[in-house]
């Protein structure tokens, strides 16, 4: 019964890490479609206009934003060299990195939120490699909650 | 039932080592991405793609592109909230998203 | 004095980095004197969802 019991702790843990991994290995793929789409559309509109668009209208990654209100006042103090900086915001704020922008830009194909239409799945899954196309597959409608032993 | 509990540990731990896998080779591929020349040239993305993310008019968006390694704080402090940012490796860029 | 340090200037790193001071932030009620009683429906709204 004392190995049962061990077995069974055992066992909890195990399933309680693997969900853990499928969440990591899904925003890791959700990155790698977002970035690939991301590239890909630029490019396109690059060769379409012929030339990059100009500097001061790009914004490279990596970078985050911080949104809020246009009646927060913020005091901002900034050290001579620009290594160091201070913001005081009297109102609610929000805080989002590059990946999360790509997402609501809709770089990831809807696969976040489990809705991905057929033919956003279909270019889905050629920007994977084979081993992650179940993963991707089961994407286009919830999280991953599989583990596949082979690449089919 | 001590037997069939033996057989699924097992198999659950063939499928954590598959995960770690494929998380190894995600994280490698995912590097490789984006240190690549071309990729990092466009890698980008426009003003008004930002503007797009935020559905209401009256949202200031403020970007941040900072070196490695910067560490952003956010405290509590009696009144309101204090994020500061403080690099090691270079200059801290910070610019509001222009309105059109 | 709550207080969350993070490390910027990686793209990609762990998605929920800044959830912890989302959620920090958004929860505290902001009366504040500016505003007197900070009216929340005036507060930025949420973001657009997909």
């Amino acid at each position: 019964a004392q190995e049962c019991q061990n077995l069974e702790v055992e066992r909890q843990r195990r399933l309680e890490r693997i969900k853990q991994k499928q969440g990591q290995l899904q925003e890791l793929i959700l990155q790698q479609i977002a970035f690939k789409r991301l590239v890909q559309r630029n490019r396109a509109a690059e060769q379409h206009a012929g030339r990059a668009p100009p500097p001061n209208s790009v914004i490279n990654l990596p970078f985050i934003i911080v949104n809020t209100s246009k009646r927060t006042v913020i005091d901002c103090s900034i050290s001579n060299d620009k290594f160091e900086y201070l913001f005081n915001f009297d109102n609610m704020f929000e805080i989002h990195d590059d990946i999360e922008v790509l997402k609501r830009m809709g770089m990831a194909c809807g696969l976040e939120a489990g809705r991905c239409s057929p033919e956003d799945l279909k270019e889905a899954r050629a920007l994977v490699p084979k081993a992650l196309e179940p993963y991707v597959t089961e994407m286009a409608t919830g999280p991953i909650t599989n583990v596949y032993m082979t690449g089919a | 039932f001590y037997q069939d509990l033996q057989k699924e540990v097992s198999e659950l731990t063939e499928a954590e080592e598959k995960l770690d896998e494929l998380i190894t080779k995600c994280n490698l591929q995912l590097k490789l991405l984006t240190e690549d020349t071309q990729n990092k040239k466009l890698g980008y993305v426009m003003c008004q793609d930002l503007r797009r993310s935020f559905d209401s008019p009256d949202q200031l968006v403020i970007v941040i592109r900072a070196p490695a390694e910067t560490q952003m704080q956010v405290s509590e402090p009696s009144e309101g909230y204090q994020v500061s940012l403080k690099s090691t490796q270079g200059p801290i860029d910070v610019f509001l998203c222009p309105e059109n | 004095r709550t207080r969350i340090l993070v490390s910027i200037g990686e793209s990609f790193g762990t998605s929920d980095k800044f959830q912890k001071i989302n959620a920090m932030v958004n929860s505290r009620d902001w009366s504040l004197k500016r505003y007197g009683c900070f009216d929340r429906n005036s507060a930025s709204k949420p973001l657009k969802r997909l």
